[in-house]
Parts: C-alpha cells; structure tokens; sequence
C-alpha cells in the first residue's frame, strides 16, 4: 500500500458517499446519471467477485463491501425510492454501445482465460468508460449542481491518483498491469476537460456551466 | 510478473 493508493480509494470512496448523500438528502436525482450508477455498480459487481475466494487484508474486504453497497444502494434510490425524480430525458446515452465493446475487448484482451480473470478486465475496461453516461448528462442539460461537480472531481481523481501509484509500485516493486494502467489513463483522460471546468469555474464559486 | 498486481488493489 501506497499513499497515492490511499488518498486515491479515500477519494472514490469520497465521491459514493458524496453523491448517495447529496441524492438521500435532496431526496431527488435531479442531473444524476442513473445509467452510470448501474455500470458502476456493474463494474463493483463483477470485479469483487474475488471476495468469496481470495482474502487480501481487512481494508481491501471492507472497502469491496461498502462500494458494492453504496453503489447499489444508489440505484436502488434512482430507480426505485426517488424515480419520479429521474430525469429519463437528459439520460439517454445508450450503455449498449459501452457494453459490448467492454465485453468483447475482455475477451480478446486478458491476462487469462478465466471466468473471474475475464470478469475482472470487463469491469476494468467498463470503469475506464462509465462515466460517460454522467457526463454526457451535464453536457445535454448544460450544467451541473456544485455538489455533483464536487462528486466528479472526487471520482476522477481516484483514478489518477491510481496511476500515479502504478508509477510508484512499478518503480519500486517492479510490477505492473498494463490493462489496468491502460484503462485508467483512458479514464482520467476522459474527466481532463472536466477537471479544467472544474478548477477555472467551481473553485471560483462558479455554477459548472458547459458550453451547451 | 504483470498480473499479480490487481489483486490487491481496489
């Protein structure tokens, strides 16, 4: 384990709690993407299925309880509790388009032909593209509130404090993963013009405003 | 090795 480790399933952590509480509290999933919280959950589901086989340390157990938990508590809370609140017609992008290439690449791209080997680069390469749902939501409605903006900050940032502590395990454990390093520059990457909205305007008390 | 690295990490 590795500080950048650390700060970065502090941060994902983070953005979970940020937006199940923001949708408990508001009691509306107003400008939430409810198709990127099920391949979220998607994504938890199927890498963490190793629970049942593989003890690591207690912090890697709980850790792949609670964002198993949380994620599927969030939409359970958009599709279920808080749905009149869900905004189908901003939350169009279509999953299929995601799915399959995730599905098909793990199977062409692995490290092993295994059923949990499989799995687990599937939900590598559908996290690298999850949020896409999100943020193609912010860009259709043309804003986003602060806390959801607070929320993809700390979400895109885990990923990049991944890499840096990819950077730091290969240099001083020599291991690495490529599919896993690849996939997640793919995925921060995807957040960079956010990020740049994100501390130009949000920081400076700005409403997060897309140019529509 | 490569793929020993994921299964520690989240």
């Amino acid at each position: 384990m590795n500080i950048f480790r650390i700060i970065g399933d502090l941060s994902h952590l983070l953005a979970i709690i940020i937006l199940l509480r923001k949708i408990w509290k508001t009691r509306s999933c107003a400008g939430i993407s409810g198709k990127s919280q099920i391949l979220f959950a998607l994504v938890y589901t199927t890498r963490y299925l190793d629970l049942v086989t593989t003890y690591v340390s207690l912090y890697n157990t709980v850790m792949k309880i609670i964002f198993i938990a949380v994620s599927i508590a969030t939409c359970y809370l958009i599709y279920m509790k808080f749905k009149a609140t869900y905004d189908h017609n901003h939350d169009t992008f279509r999953i299929e388009f995601l799915l399959a290439p995730a599905v098909i690449l793990a199977l062409l791209i692995n490290h092993d032909f295994t059923f949990l080997e499989i799995l687990w680069t599937f939900s590598i390469y559908l996290e690298s593209v999850a949020i896409l749902p999100q943020l193609f939501m912010v860009s259709k409605t043309g804003e986003a509130e602060s806390i959801t903006s607070h929320y993809l900050f700390a979400l895109g940032s885990y990923r990049a404090l991944y890499i840096l502590n990819w950077i730091y395990r290969y240099h001083n454990e020599e291991i690495y993963d490529l599919i896993a390093i690849v996939a997640g520059i793919v995925q921060t990457a995807l957040y960079c013009d956010f990020f740049y909205l994100y501390i130009t305007k949000v920081l400076r008390g700005k409403k997060l405003q897309l140019p529509a | 090795g490569t793929n020993t690295l994921h299964k520690d990490e989240l």
